[in-house]
């Protein structure tokens, strides 16, 4: 996180706001809701309150205009340039202006209110911009789904105006530190040709042409998953990937959602109703042959026949030995199987049916 | 973002994108006669580089697909640097 410089802040913390006229995009009770929760967010955390208060001036003046609205900061029309807040202070000190050339939503179509507002009111307290691009105080629109400070903006806040009262001070998520010797995954899958590798809301990939590892949110791909994946894998001669969670799937080809889903993996694939979720799994592309990890069993399903295979479920270890009796995330890259367990990551050779390599969980990130 | 990840040559447009996202968000003036401009070639180099260290890029000081993409995405018109 980021303090403005200067390091400004309300000595005051019974703060005012004042919404001073409204978008036509939304309901008025929607746009209030939005900047109520927005407020809610810093309040949560912080000994800061927040009170609407209808006429005259308030500490944070809220407002939608579009262009040159004489701030000396015009704004650009739609897309661009969403909306900006000045630091604490008197005057236009902690007022934020929202671009009314934008689109304003309540849903996850661009671009949210509530998770707009959420990021220029950290500028109103006197946070600047963080470089965690999990943080609500990061300078790029991201829109996952739910708007929650994460850990960074919380330690940002609190460094200006200490905790709540709160007896149990929130926590917020963390960011995925790609070279954290402690990384684990949720899920790994192949997709045409690459890797993905997913953890809480993150995605991880590499790239050949470029050493640096890519990490963003899952929803700017597949807006439509949830966070938190369990399992994934690719049917390469369908171009199709699956993602499970709990007792749920989607299939998606490149960056589509397939209609239809999510489906549920009983009436799918034929498994019985005591497995509740998935743990990892993985599709051999020259049998068709398709594994699922479940606690320490593991279920053989074919993608030809679309049926499980007999004789599944068998312990790990008697198709898969050495590699433990739990499975995190497996993928297949050059005929090898690649499982990961915590920290650990085994390569496997499923002809000799033999552990090749030990490895760390993210070696693949060249740290 | 797409699969196999975009790798595309700088586009005329791109030019113009690069050096207005660094003048809002990374204090590039824009003002300067000829002889400035040779010296804000550099001076764009180097607001490249802060830009792609901040955004957590590799730092080439030239305008990559990974660059151009972080600078088309919508944001805050708040800088990232300080005046």
């Amino acid at each position: 996180f980021v303090l403005t410089p200067g390091n400004p802040r309300w000595e005051n913390t019974n703060l005012t706001y004042r919404i001073e006229n409204y978008t036509p995009d939304l309901s008025r009770a929607d746009v209030d809701q939005a900047i109520e929760k927005a407020f809610q967010l810093w309040s949560n955390v912080t000994p800061l309150t927040f009170t609407k208060v209808s006429e005259g001036q308030a500490d944070i003046m809220i407002s939608f205009v579009r262009g040159d609205h004489r701030d000396n900061s015009p704004f650009d029309g739609p897309g661009g340039n969403l909306a900006h807040a000045f630091q604490p202070g008197a005057g236009i000190g902690g007022d934020a202006h929202f671009d009314d050339d934008e689109w304003w939503t309540s849903n996850f179509q661009d671009y949210n209110l509530y998770r707009v507002a959420a990021h220029e009111f950290g500028h109103s307290l006197g946070l600047a911009h963080s470089t965690d691009i999990g943080a609500l105080m990061y300078p790029s629109y991201t829109f996952s789904g739910d708007v929650q400070l994460s850990q960074d903006d919380i330690d940002g806040i609190q460094a200006i105006y200490g905790p709540s009262q709160n007896p149990t001070q929130p926590v917020g998520p963390q960011t995925p530190e790609v070279c954290d010797s402690k990384l684990t995954f949720d899920a790994i899958t192949t997709i045409r040709g690459e890797v993905m590798f997913f953890k809480d809301r993150f995605y991880m990939r590499t790239n050949p042409l470029y050493p640096e590892v890519e990490l963003n949110f899952i929803s700017v791909f597949w807006p439509q998953l949830p966070n938190g994946l369990q399992a994934a894998y690719e049917v390469a001669d369908r171009d199709e990937v699956r993602f499970f969670k709990g007792n749920k799937y989607w299939a998606v080809k490149g960056q589509d959602v397939l209609r239809g889903y999510p489906r549920d993996i009983y009436r799918s694939f034929g498994f019985p109703r005591t497995v509740k979720s998935i743990d990892a799994a993985v599709s051999e592309e020259d049998t068709g042959k398709t594994y699922f990890f479940v606690a320490n069993k593991c279920w053989r399903y074919d993608e030809y026949k679309q049926s499980m295979d007999a004789g599944y479920p068998k312990m790990i270890a008697e198709d898969f030995p050495g590699i433990g009796n739990k499975v995190d995330a497996v993928f297949q890259k050059g005929g090898f199987f690649y499982f990961f367990h915590g920290r650990r990551q085994y390569k496997f050779d499923p002809k000799t049916k033999r552990i090749l390599t030990l490895l760390k969980a993210n070696s693949w990130f060249n740290c | 973002h797409g699969f196999p990840a975009a790798t595309s040559e700088t586009q005329e447009q791109d030019v113009e994108m690069v050096k207005k996202y660094l003048e809002n968000y990374y204090n590039l003036n824009s003002n300067g006669k000829k002889v400035e401009r040779q010296r804000n070639g550099g001076l764009v180099t180097e607001k490249l580089k802060q830009m792609q260290k901040f955004f957590g890029l590799r730092v080439t000081g030239k305008p990559d697909a990974e660059t151009l993409n972080v600078m088309k995405q919508p944001r805050c018109g708040v800088p990232d640097v300080a005046p």
